[in-house]
This record gives C-alpha cells, structure tokens and sequence, in this order.
C-alpha cells in the first residue's frame, strides 16, 4: 500500500495488504516533540516531506531546519506551517490528512526562503505549495487559528515574543533581543536540582542514577542506606560483604564484582586483590603462568610481561591478609581471577607475594603497509 | 566520507563493515581487540537483536570481499545505558564478536586512548568508511584527513545541539572532507609521534547535513571519555556471564 501496512481485520497479526483495499490510512497521536502545541494532535504518514513515520521525522533534517529559522522570525507562522508539513493533520472521521492552504505555504515560502539561501540552503523541496488546495475552495485546509503559538515546545519563548532554541535557555550567551534568555537561570526556576557547592543544574533523575554528573560526584552521594554487614552497588543495592569480589554477581549491575583486581604499589605491578569488601595479597606458593595470563587480561592490560615473587614487607602495620591459589582453581573455566583465589589462613608458607608486570599487545598498526610508509627510498 | 579518496588495501586493518541481513552494509565499525570492535548506538536503533549482524573485516572492495577478508557473527552488542537519540549523546556501542578474528596484515586491532588522552585542537587525523560521497556510495573504503576542532569553536556551529564533553569535533568548512551517512560508527584515528602506531579517538556520530553547502564539522563519540566504560563492559561480558 502507498500508506502504511494495513489495519488488522480482527486484531491479529497485520493483515497483508489486499491490493484491492488501498485505503488503509489510520491516524496517530503526534509524538513529534516540536508539534506537540498544534490546536490538532492526530497525524497520519507518508506525511508532506516523505517520510514513513514520525520516528523518520524526528531525525529529519528538516525537524532542525523550520526552528532553527524560526528564529530568524521571518515569518509568524512558520512553526505551525512546518508541522502541518511534519505531522500532517489526520481527519479522525474520514482518515484523510488535511493540508495546510496554499496561503499559508507561500506566506511561509515567500518570507523564509531569502534567508536560507543566506546559509546556501534551499526551501524543501517536497513542499510545493501548488499541491495546496486555495483556501476558499471547497477542500478544507488548514490555516493558523488565533492563539496559535509561533513557537514550538522545543523552543524559549521570549518576553518580547520572539523564539529561541530551548538550548539557548541559561547557556550563558544572550540570545534573546531582550537578552530574557538569561533571566531567571536558577536551576529551581527551571525544575531542576542544583548540585550543592556548584551551580551545576542537573534534571532531578539523575539524582542517585548510578552516573555521577555533579562535581565530586555528589548526586551519587547517600543514596543507599546499607545495613554494617552490607556495600552499596554503584545502582545503590545493598548486598551483603562476604558476597563482594566472590566471581558471581549479586549487584544486578555487576558492579559487586568490578575493580576487584589491581596492581598496586610503587612498581605498579604487587598483584591485590579486594574479597569479602577486605583487601588481600596473593600468596605465591601455588601461583602459576596461566593465572599471570588471566591476571594481564581481566586488567584489559594485555598479555604478562615478568612475574616475580616479592618477599612480604616485614613488619607492614597490622597483619597481612593472604589469599591462596584455589585447589579447583583450573576447573573454573571463564571465572574471573577473584573466583580462582581463596583465604585459606592468615600465612603463607613463602611468604612472597605475587607481582605481575603486564604488556599491552601490539594495536594501531598497518603491516600491509610496510614499516615506513611514507619513507620509501627513491 | 566528502572530498576524500579510495584507501590503499590493508591501509586502515581495524576498519570493519557492520551488515545486516539484505540491507548489506549499515555502518562502519572498529576492532579494538581479536574478539571485540566499537560502533555507535544509534546504528543499532530498532534492530538490537545481534542475530540481525555480521561484521566483516579486512574488507577494501564491499563488492568484491576477497582473500583478506573475514566474516564474524555478533555475540552481543551493548549499548551505553546513558545513549539519547534526541541528542545523540552518548552514541557509542561494544560489539562482542562470537569467535575471535585471525590477525593478518589486513586485519588488525587499532589502539585505545589512555586514559585523558585526547588529540590536540588543530592536529590532523584520519577518518574512514563506506558512507555517501556527497554524490554516490562507493564499493571502496574512503580515507579522509580532517583537522581536530576545539569544543568551543564547534559549538559555534550548531545551533541545534549542545556539543557535550563525550563528543569530538573534526572537519573543515562544508563541502571539503568530511564524513556522512554510511560512515556511522567508523575511526577517527591519529598517527602517534612514533609515526607507526594509530589510536582511535572518535567515532563517527553525526554532523550537518553533510551533502549540503551548510558549513559545520563532523562530530564524533569521544572514545577517551568512553575507555574505562569499555574495559569494564568487556571484563563483564568475559568473566561474569550469568
């Protein structure tokens, strides 16, 4: 069908088109953010600009264009002109769209096309308004009622009346020709939440969403009340200690489970490990390379470069805690490192500790191309 | 990619071809590693289900894939949480493969940035793919060379769209070398110093209508702002499947 895929006959999957039933226009609420003021707010595609849908419209080049020119005010209308061509209006009796008039198009037509081409941009094309019905002939059309406004939802309006992109609103640059832009840019004027000692304002649900966006991360701060036994997820669950850093997730976004792996210390390279919410050092009594390999690759480090055994810091304050090579450690193929490891007792038989020194693999280069390709002797 | 010109076989190795059933090539895509490549989320809206994709590597000719070139399903595709089509910020994807590639001279993994590694304003840079020329879509991959532009200037170009801190901006006035549609989810790549090794820092995302005379820059993921994002989904997705 020219229009969209026909209506279910009895609501079951949608029925072919019968080629003899062409007529399977249907109307839709306009979800168009920019058309959302229209004093109509039902539509039906192909609309007057060809797209197939108002998700098509949506990232149309012509949804940036109509209200970046409606800025330059050219002319009054041009908004509600340019959503009778977006979303065009859907007669819920008869099904039909109605067009806009061919007035309105070339009152629009006539006032903005000069200043596009200032920009070297033409008029859409798809929008020739002999394809408009006269206003006074007996096809209805649409022309702009009083009380329709110049502007879209997407837009500021100013006190004087003119429209400004909403992203103008507050960004510091006097948009507005009685610069109103800027008035009132306080983040509760705008229902959005103020990050404390900065004047950052973020919408409030971001609050606690699990991204930071504040400055010292401060809408992420408090958000979950964790019992003494228990660690906040970065999503604010509460999950019980001993289940932190065991190779399975309990956060159900995994975050139980992140950075339970580094290598610390000046070199950079004494491998610890966080378990149970505590920080441990990996005895090196039953290490091996397989182990250095995984260690390199969960750090998204590469591959291992030098292992070593360090001999444990005599007299580090407090005591060393130690986690040993698991018996099983082979069997749990595709675990994580932490899930390999277990405490076992607080000593370890050598006293050394593993440190691991990672390489990255060789990335970024382009042997078909020989070494040097821009040095190629003559 | 506008005002550029075909690439040498072989020349950009972690360049990949995102297919999708009949439609063939969608978007460009990067390998970063032997089982994992990069692409920007809005490729995938409304079509997320990774039995939908293939990727294809070592591809010069999409017409003619040849004796380099190698064919991967997608295991998984995961797209950034935060991504907002309205605004397209946050446009960035991590594909997992379902089999590692061969590495060959043809197909290679590009660098990651260090952390806070970002290209300097005003340096030049490499973009590449299969996108439209302004006239035509070509069969051969396309390499362009484009200027690294600073945050604040870019925003003087868009009216529309608030440029954020995970976006990139590169190109030149309209109409020279530029990227466009069909190259989404490609490299922005810079030479190192040692003039051997490349780093990805941009993803291509969106721009100006790019076959028309309006003037602005290409705008790209900021892949900096996105690498420990990256590590971490591949550390899940390789050691904490359910």
């Amino acid at each position: 069908c020219m229009s969209p895929p026909c209506q279910p006959a009895c609501g079951g999957a949608s029925a072919a088109c019968d080629p003899r039933n062409t007529n399977c226009s249907r109307c839709e609420p306009i979800t168009l953010e920019l058309c959302m003021n229209l004093p109509y707010n039902l539509t039906s595609f192909p609309n007057y600009l060809g797209h197939l849908s108002q998700r098509e419209s949506s990232v149309s080049w012509e949804s940036s264009l109509f209200p970046a020119l409606v800025q330059t005010g050219c002319y009054q209308y041009l908004m509600f002109y340019a959503c009778t061509l977006l979303v065009p209006k859907c007669d819920p009796v008869s099904l039909q769209k109605v067009p806009p008039c061919r007035s309105l198009c070339r009152s629009a037509k006539e006032k903005c096309e000069s200043v596009l081409g200032i920009v070297g941009l033409q008029w859409p094309e798809d929008s020739d308004c002999g394809q408009f019905p006269e206003d006074r002939g007996n096809a209805t059309c649409l022309l702009p009622e009083d009380g329709v406004d110049e502007c879209s939802p997407s837009h500021f309006k100013c006190r004087s009346g003119r429209c400004v992109l909403g992203s103008k609103r507050c960004d510091g640059h006097l948009d507005c020709d009685d610069h109103s832009d800027e008035d009132n840019c306080g983040c509760s004027e705008r229902a959005l939440w103020e990050c404390p000692g900065s004047k950052v304002c973020i919408k409030p649900t971001m609050i606690c969403d699990g991204f930071p966006d504040c400055p010292l991360q401060v809408d992420e701060a408090n958000c979950s009340v964790c019992r003494d036994n228990e660690l906040a997820c970065n999503n604010h669950q509460c999950v019980h200690r001993t289940l932190w850093c065991d190779g399975k997730k309990h956060c159900s976004d995994s975050s139980d489970e992140w950075d339970c792996v580094s290598l610390s210390d000046q070199s950079g390279s004494v491998l610890t490990v966080f378990k149970t919410a505590a920080e441990y050092q990996v005895c090196a009594d039953e290490w091996n390379p397989d182990l250095s390999r995984l260690t390199c690759n969960q750090l998204g480090l590469g591959v291992p470069s030098s292992v070593s055994m360090v001999p444990d810091q005599p007299g580090v304050p407090g005591r060393r805690r130690w986690l040993h090579v698991h018996p099983e450690w082979s069997l749990r193929n595709g675990s994580a490192l932490q899930a390999r490891l277990e405490k076992r007792s607080h000593a370890c038989h050598s006293r050394r500790r593993v440190s691991v020194l990672c390489a990255r693999e060789e990335c970024g280069l382009r042997p078909a191309l020989g070494l040097h390709p821009h040095r190629t002797k003559r | 990619i506008l005002g550029g010109r075909v690439s040498r076989r072989g020349a950009w190795p972690w360049q990949c071809s995102l297919q999708s059933g009949q439609s063939g090539h969608v978007c460009g895509c990067v390998l970063i590693s032997r089982q994992w490549a990069l692409t920007v989320a809005h490729c995938f809206e409304g079509r997320e289900n990774a039995e939908l994709w293939k990727v294809v590597l070592g591809l010069t000719n999409l017409d003619h894939p040849g004796p380099h070139s190698q064919t991967r399903s997608v295991r998984a595709i995961i797209v950034h949480p935060r991504y907002n089509r309205a605004v397209v910020d946050y446009d960035i994807s991590v594909v997992q493969l379902d089999s590692e590639v061969e590495e060959t001279a043809h197909v290679r993994p590009v660098c990651l940035p260090q952390p806070g590694q970002l290209p300097s304003p005003d340096s030049y840079c490499y973009i590449t793919g299969w996108g439209h020329m302004g006239n035509r879509m070509p069969f051969k991959l396309q390499e362009g060379e484009v200027r690294i532009i600073s945050m604040s200037q870019c925003q003087s170009y868009f009216d529309m769209k608030t440029i954020t801190p995970r976006m990139l901006c590169a190109g030149y006035e309209a109409g020279t070398v530029d990227s466009c549609m069909g190259d989404s989810g490609g490299p922005l790549v810079c030479e190192e110093e040692d003039g051997l090794h490349w780093r990805l820092f941009g993803l291509t995302s969106w721009g100006s209508v790019c076959f028309s005379k309006v003037l602005g820059p290409g705008v790209y993921s900021n892949v900096t702002h996105f690498t420990p994002w990256i590590q971490q989904q591949i550390y899940i997705h390789t050691y904490l499947t359910d």
